[in-house]
Parts: C-alpha cells; sequence; structure tokens
C-alpha cells in the first residue's frame, strides 16, 4: 500500500480538496483508496458527508488505541473509495499525547497492526494534514513513506516550503528513512496574474523534478463540492476541477509504474 | 490600549493580510498601532520586512520571559506602526509551556506588566494568530478583549465558526470575562460567484450584527505587496485592497466611538 502524506503548515492552499479529488481520481482509475482525515477541523470529514460528531468510532478513538483502522473506515457512495474521519475530539491529542511514549509512531504502528491482522487491503492511502508541524501532521508523516505538498502560487507559498522540508528532514534521519517528499503541486491556480507565472517559475527552479506537471487550476466547482458533501466526480464530472484531479491521478500512476 | 486578536483557525482566509494592512490604515487615520505575530509561520514578520531568524528577542523570548514588549517591539517605516516580530523557534512554545501554570495567561500578563512599566503607548493592538486554536491562539484570546474573525465566504467558513464560538465561549466563562467577538469581515470576496454571494447571506443571517459592512475584495495587489515586505498602502495605495482596509479601519474606529 502507497502511504501518501498530504501536508502544508501554509494554510487554505487546497490540502483538503486534493485529498479527497485525488483520492477520488485514483479510485476512478481503479484504485482502491482509502483517505484519512487527520485534520481537527474535520473539513475533508463533512467534505465525504461524514458526521465529525458522530457516535461511531473514528481517527481520535484509533490513536487512543480504542479502535483499529478497519473499524473506523467508512464506505462511500464512491467505489472503492473508504474514509477514515476525524472527531470534534481530535483537536485534544495534541496535549493528551504529548507524554506518550513514541507519541509521533501511533498512527504508523496501527496501519501496520491492521495490514497484519488481514484489514481491508487498500492500494494508496491518502493522509489530510491540518495546517500546522505539530504532533497528527508528524504522525502522519511517520505512518507515510511519500509526502505530497499542495503549494499555492503566492508569496508565503515559497516561506513555508523551507520549514517544511526541514522537519521531513528530521523525521527522516530520526523516525522514518523511508520518506521523501514525491511531489509538490500547484494548487488553486490562476493563469491570469504575474504573481502565479512568478511563483511558479520560481518553485520550478528550485524543485523542478518533484514539481507535478499538472496543475489544479482555480475552478468554482471545486468550492461548491463540499456543501453537497460530494467529491468533484459527483458534482460536477465534466469540469475542469475533474479533469485537472484526473490528470494528477495519472501522473501520480505513471511516476510508479516508470520508478 | 484596544487589544484585537486576528483568528480563524480556518487556513488561508486573510488573517495575516488583515492584521497587517487593517494595521496600516489605524495608522494612516492618525491611531498609533503595534501588531503581534504570533504565528510560528513567521508571515506577518515578512511581510513588514524583518528578518525572523534575526537574533534581536522576539515574541517568543516574551513568552519564555526573557525579554518585555518594549524589547521586542520594532519601528516600522510606517508612521505610527510598530511590529512585534516572531522567531523561527515559536512553534516550540505549544509543548514547551504545555506544563506551565497559567501557560494561557503569559501574553496577557506580560503587557500588562509593559504597561505598568510605562512602556510605549499604543492606542490599538493586532495580534495574528495561527491556524488552529492551540495555546498560542489561546494566549491572544485570554490577552485580548475583542476578537475580529476574518473570513472566506466558501463552505469550510461556515462550518469552523462553530468551534471558534464555542471556544471563545470557553475562555470568557474561564480566563476572560472581557472577552467579545467584535467583528467578522469577509475576505477574499470574489463576487462574482454565486457561492460567495451564497455564503455571505449565511453569515448575515446569523451573525448579521457583528458581521462588518465593509467586504474585503479579491485584490492582486494584496497579495502582491508581501512579497516586497511593504503595507498595501505603501505599495499600491490607490488599489481596491487600500480602499477596503481604510473603510474597515473607519469602521472599526466608529464602532467604538458610537459604543
Ligand atoms: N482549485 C480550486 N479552485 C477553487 N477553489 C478551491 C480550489 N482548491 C481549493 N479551493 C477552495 O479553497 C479553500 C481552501 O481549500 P482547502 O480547504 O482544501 O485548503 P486546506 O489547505 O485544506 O485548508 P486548511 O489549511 O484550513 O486545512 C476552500 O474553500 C476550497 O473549497
Ligand atoms: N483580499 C485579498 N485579495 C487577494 N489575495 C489575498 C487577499 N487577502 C489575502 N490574500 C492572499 O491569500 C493568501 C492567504 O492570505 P493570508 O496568508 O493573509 O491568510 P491567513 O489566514 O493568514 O493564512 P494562514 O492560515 O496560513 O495564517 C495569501 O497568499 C495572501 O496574499
Ligand atoms: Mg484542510
Ligand atoms: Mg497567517
Amino acid at each position: 500500500m502507497r502511504r501518501i502524506a498530504v501536508t502544508n503548515q501554509k494554510g487554505g492552499v487546497g490540502k483538503t480538496t486534493t485529498t479527497v479529488n485525488l483520492g477520488a481520481a485514483l479510485a476512478h482509475l481503479g484504485q482502491r483508496v482509502l483517505v484519512c482525515d487527520f485534520d481537527p477541523q474535520c473539513n475533508l470529514t463533512v467534505h465525504l458527508d461524514v458526521d465529525p460528531a458522530s457516535e461511531a468510532p473514528n481517527l481520535y478513538d484509533l490513536l487512543h488505541g480504542r479502535a483499529s483502522l478497519s473499524e473506523v473506515a467508512l464506505a462511500t457512495e464512491h467505489e472503492r473509495l473508504w474514509v477514515a474521519p476525524a472527531g470534534v475530539d481530535l483537536a485534544g491529542v495534541e496535549l493528551e499525547l504529548a507524554n506518550e511514549v513514541g507519541r509521533e509512531t501511533i498512527l504508523g504502528r496501527a496501519l501496520d497492526a491492521d495490514a497484519a491482522q488481514g484489514g481491508e487491503s487498500y492500494d494508496i492511502l491518502l493522509v489530510d494534514c491540518p495546517p500546522s508541524l505539530g504532533l497528527l501532521s508528524l504522525n502522519a508523516l511517520v505512518a507515510c513513506e511519500e509526502v505530497l505538498v499542495p503549494i499555492q502560487a503566492e508569496f508565503f507559498a515559497l516561506q513555508g516550503l523551507g520549514k517544511l522540508l526541514e522537519v521531513v528532514g528530521l523525521v527522516q534521519q530520526r523516525l522514518n528513512p523511508k520518506l521523501r517528499i514525491s511531489c509538490l503541486v500547484s494548487c488553486r491556480y490562476d493563469p491570469s496574474t504575474n504573481l502565479s507565472r512568478a511563483v511558479i517559475a520560481d518553485v520550478r527552479e528550485h524543485f523542478g523534478e518533484i514539481l507535478a506537471e499538472t496543475v489544479i487550476r482555480r475552478n468554482v466547482k471545486l468550492a461548491e463540492a463540499p456543501s453537497h458533501g460530494k467529491t468533484i466526480f459527483a458534482y460536477a464530472p465534466d469540469s475542469r476541477g475533474a479533469q485537472d484531479y484526473l490528470s494528477l491521478a495519472r501522473e501520480l500512476l505513471g511516476a510508479v509504474a516508470g520508478a
């Protein structure tokens, strides 16, 4: 199973939108995909029409050792797409688990345990992270082998990348030698401004070999889909947003094939 | 001194852009303004052309009791506008201060101590918060009497407001009875989509009496200004962005006058 953490501590760049719709696009192309909501805001959970206040077990219970991944994962209305929802209590884990031994490895160990017990088998796991580099994001970086970084082509995007690379480097050295940044994805791209073009040119110069060819363009259908509890493929399958995420999914699958 | 926390745990809604440019607009109208960068991303610090890696004392030192506000605050090139910068270490305080007695009251006590010792006197203090409701944001909510909430007229904006109101309520009950949400401000507004109009109508229905009349429209000049280390007034004084933040500043000052 390919495990990918979708993270960027800069807020509002398109992490949740990418996790949901890239996940759905990969499922569309025949992959069995599990998307996890590791953000206490529960945006991904709501985007896929699950109630964050539901009594059913969620990732908060998994982190406290009270539920396995198989008990948390739910089927969605989309074939081959499952979701492991967040709960309203998830914000508490940063402090609740602060003194736990191996606190950064809880998610990784839970995923390994589930696979060992013959849980549902997925081809790809995507973890949506909160806009910070705290304990939840660290758990995702330790549990995964790849990092996918959505960026918005604006000035602050460049400032945050340095810090993110530093943290990924530390996790590689100390906790997870397999971890690598596999892909930077330009999201919410507005080709009409000089700013966007200038920032993307800058990113291509410094990170050219990992910058995805596919650019996710600004498309209001992507911002409307969550209010209907649907992925872009169920809400507006002919939209630019659906095309762009399908092209990104193909690029991601092609990257492995060529590896 | 009017103390205002600029916060919303939803990422990328315009917190930093609002703190810098509302601060500059208030200074433009004759107020003495201090803006504080309480976000470990250091976006506000860089926006005002200060180096987050500088050796000079910053808010990280203030939180550890090693520097007072007067020692941290720096003049900017704008008359009547000062900045208390963040440092690259600020991300560490969530865990470093987790077990400190009264950990949520550190900023408030430092501001009180500085005023008592005859520190620089400001009319208005604005605190830019990170996209989370952790220890840094709680310190801002305890230290301030007002909360200004930038919102982006998109679906996830509504989802987060409930949680923010809940946390503000808890802070009011347990730590700071004076705290109130004084203003919701629609930022990055794009009048051309049905989504924006529908969300704003929804917000007006639920929060009409605190929703600012002024709407901050999408304006690329606001996104370009940070790469020049300038406020919108120094970078593009005739832009829509400058007009909108000036109108918001007038509204904020009028609100007090009428109080
Ligand atoms: N390509 C796009 N076109 C138009 N709107 C988009 C696009 N991608 C995301 N959005 C919208 O932009 C906003 C931010 O996106 P999203 O919530 O996915 O970002 P995020 O990085 O997950 O934010 P946070 O840091 O709060 O977790 C949302 O309102 C979303 O609907
Ligand atoms: N009115 C506007 N018009 C155009 N761009 C804007 C506007 N307001 C903010 N921006 C841009 O949108 C992006 C997000 O804004 P900003 O960084 O101020 O949000 P934030 O809430 O502080 O984000 P974070 O949650 O990461 O702290 C930035 O690239 C900024 O330049
Ligand atoms: Mg998100
Ligand atoms: Mg900010």
